[in-house]
């Protein structure tokens, strides 16, 4: 039930340049990106491929980024995968699929050139199918210390290379929900399961919905706060199982940014002293089974600092949350602790409406960088110094040209925020009135209506 | 909703996190836009993917087979004015309206919804035992003026706030409801007076209960839906 991919690791939107001098001998042909992999698994020089996931189609490529005159590129149409073992810088088990392009010894010794026998004559020539090439330590002979080579040295003839094992390459701090290591295999050596697959197991860990969880290839993560780093197994009898990652033994990373008194964020660096609901229901104690069992066990989760039964966000929820004292509500959010401000402070003010402000603050209340009032990019602006010449629309200096009742904005250089208000608050005992107090001169269009017999039978 | 019981909003959402969880609602004013409350979202550049919006059924956790049911990921974020507490919601695509599906009407800029208009919150969050957790539920609320509730709250009312009656029988929103609509009826239509934000306590029968005054930010509502 393991899938071909399972070898290779992939980079979406990217695809290999090699240089021009080495024209590709096969041309793309149709398939799958499982069957491209297979026929690359099959075939003595492919090493990668390039899949087009629109046109299903699949090229394959005789060498990775670590080959000579090859640079990645990005390009949209293309995923590129490369054969796993070209691109470990570990080794898995003892090391005789290592591909990897270390030459040097554990004591820095420069390796010798399989090709060569001298200065050491030897019987380990390179072949198409023994990863023999240039002076890359090797494990031809399955040894136990893992890959080697023949030294330049003429008085040391072969000496071990060193490569950790993948397993103890990278190390994963508290509950591993960062470790981005290559470990594909489970703590009882079961190879996991691609997470970008849903054989042989249905998951909802899609790597597209979850894109900060790092879900890549088949390579153990811990997209749900577990206790450690886990996969889905390619055994189908097995769904998943956690992996065995090595932790970090230099001091454990204090927690960035704490606050007491507000969240910020998901409140993850929350470390109040809350204890209830928003409405008022005394949380669970973090280390009680009671009334609810759950798996967020405070030793097991040193770095969440589950003291008590203060409200934490252990798990990346939406906001700091615990377990409640009440058996009919599992969970719930501790809404109530104030957001901490995350605006950037304000050295001027305005009057009024800012309508007449002329300064030259020209950021976003959140420090974005605020687009020219000339400038059609990021945004192609609805209101410009041509629309509006009497509104001093100079530079990128923020400004009030539409009368804004919320104070001078500007559009901004982010592309996915047009406009904001800027950093700049109104002059204190600044307020407009509010008007309309009768409802008469009010009109609606196509809205606010609603079947309301539906309403009275509430079924 | 504490004090309530099953009935149609149908311009109020659902707002799910990638694991398909509710836990914040909102109110339908665009076929692509939904407000609600600052306090559900990590930031205002958080990457939504994953996350949803869902429309057309009373229930909070519909079967499959529920035919009115629309589900729309969230495509962005927009954070409103620093003190309004509010956000919008642009969808991936416009949400199909029909019997179950509406758009809220917002109120004219500045607009002071009079004493005694009669309004109504809705939402699938916590009911305290006092109703179906799994439906919608719903709950009337008369307006508070502004100067009585700036009284009872010994001056700690807000312009950018607005203010229902505390009822004797305990009515009011709670955990899941923040970012809903308090809804009132002005001219035959229902109006986007209010937006539910958390309160120390649910359903209090002492104090009157605080919502944002979407109507000081109908202008911001409008240029965000422009640009």
């Amino acid at each position: 039930h393991r899938s071909p991919l399972n070898d290779f690791q992939r980079l979406r939107a990217t695809e290999l340049l090699a240089a021009p001098a080495a024209p590709l001998l096969l041309l793309p042909e149709p398939g799958s990106a499982e069957q491209c992999a297979r026929r690359c698994a099959a075939s003595r020089t492919c090493r990668a491929f390039h899949h087009d996931r629109q046109g299903q189609l699949c090229q394959l490529l005789p060498w990775t980024q670590h080959s000579p005159h090859v640079q990645l590129q990005k390009n949209i149409h293309y995923d590129l995968y490369q054969k796993k073992d070209y691109l470990r810088d570990c080794i898995v088990a003892d090391g005789t699929s290592y591909r990897g392009t270390r030459a040097t010894t554990e004591k820095g010794l420069r390796c010798q050139h399989w090709q060569a026998t001298t200065p050491h004559d030897h019987r380990f020539l390179p072949s198409p199918r023994n990863g023999l090439e240039e002076n890359y330590c090797r494990n031809p002979d399955r040894d136990k210390r893992g890959p080697w080579c023949y030294t330049v040295d003429p008085n040391i003839r072969h000496q071990s290379c060193g490569i950790k094992k993948c397993e103890d390459a990278v190390c994963m701090t508290c509950n591993g929900e960062d470790y981005r290591g290559t470990v594909d295999h489970t703590e009882s050596g079961t190879e996991c399961q691609r997470w970008d697959l849903q054989h042989p197991h249905k998951h909802p860990y899609h790597p597209n919905k979850y894109p900060d969880k790092g879900l890549d290839d088949n390579y153990c993560r811990n997209p749900d706060s577990s206790e450690r780093p886990w996969c889905y197994t390619t055994d189908p009898e097995r769904e998943r199982e956690f992996c065995h990652i090595r932790l970090c033994t230099e001091k454990r990373p204090r927690t960035p940014n704490i606050t007491t008194s507000c969240f910020r964020g998901k409140g993850e660096s929350y470390r109040g002293r809350v204890n209830v609901t928003v409405s008022g229901i005394p949380c669970q104690r973090w280390d009680a089974q009671t009334p609810h069992r759950h798996h967020f066990v405070p030793e097991k989760y040193p770095c969440k600092d589950l003291q008590e039964n203060y409200c934490r966000n252990p798990d990346g929820s939406e906001a700091p949350w615990c377990f409640t004292s009440r058996p009919t509500i599992r969970i719930a959010f501790c809404f109530q602790i104030r957001r901490c401000p995350d605006e950037l402070d304000t050295q001027e003010c305005y009057h009024g409406r800012g309508q007449h402000y002329h300064g030259h603050i020209s950021k976003t209340r959140k420090g974005i960088t605020c687009q020219p009032w000339a400038a059609q990019a990021p945004h192609v602006p609805q209101i410009s110094p041509i629309t509006h010449p009497e509104a001093h629309l100079e530079e990128n200096y923020c400004r009030n040209p539409d009368n804004d009742s919320h104070g001078p904005w500007c559009y901004t250089m982010d592309p996915r925020t047009p406009f904001d208000y800027c950093a700049i608050k109104p002059c204190s005992g600044n307020t407009v009135p509010s008007i309309l107090e009768n409802a008469d001169t009010v009109a609606f269009e196509q809205c606010g209506r609603r079947d309301e017999r539906l309403q009275l039978k509430g079924r | 909703i504490v004090g309530g019981q099953p009935g149609n909003s149908p311009w109020t959402v659902s707002i799910r996190n990638r694991a398909g969880m509710h836990f914040c609602g909102g109110s339908l004013v665009k076929e692509q836009w939904v407000i609600s409350t600052r306090q559900c979202f990590s930031s205002c550049d958080a990457d939504l993917v994953g996350y949803e919006v869902q429309l057309g059924t009373l229930f909070k956790d519909p079967g499959p087979g529920d035919p009115d049911q629309q589900t729309i990921p969230i495509a962005r974020i927009v954070c409103g004015p620093s003190e309004s507490q509010l956000v919008m919601l642009q969808l991936a695509r416009p949400a199909t309206l029909n019997t179950r599906v509406a758009l809220i009407c917002l109120p004219p800029e500045r607009y002071i919804v009079p004493a005694g208009t009669l309004c109504e919150i809705a939402g699938w969050g916590e009911t305290r035992g006092t109703g179906d957790g799994s439906m919608l539920n719903v709950a009337r609320l008369p307006v508070l003026a502004h100067g009585e509730c700036h009284a009872a709250l010994r001056g700690r009312l807000k312009e950018s706030e607005l203010c229902t009656a505390p009822l004797r029988a305990g009515v009011g929103a709670c955990e899941g409801d923040y970012g809903g609509p308090l809804a009132c009826l002005t001219a035959d239509c229902w109006v986007l007076e209010g937006v539910i934000t958390p309160s120390r306590v649910c359903a209090r029968t002492d104090q009157p209960s605080l919502f944002i005054r979407v109507s000081l930010y109908a202008d911001w509502i409008h240029k965000v839906m422009k640009m």
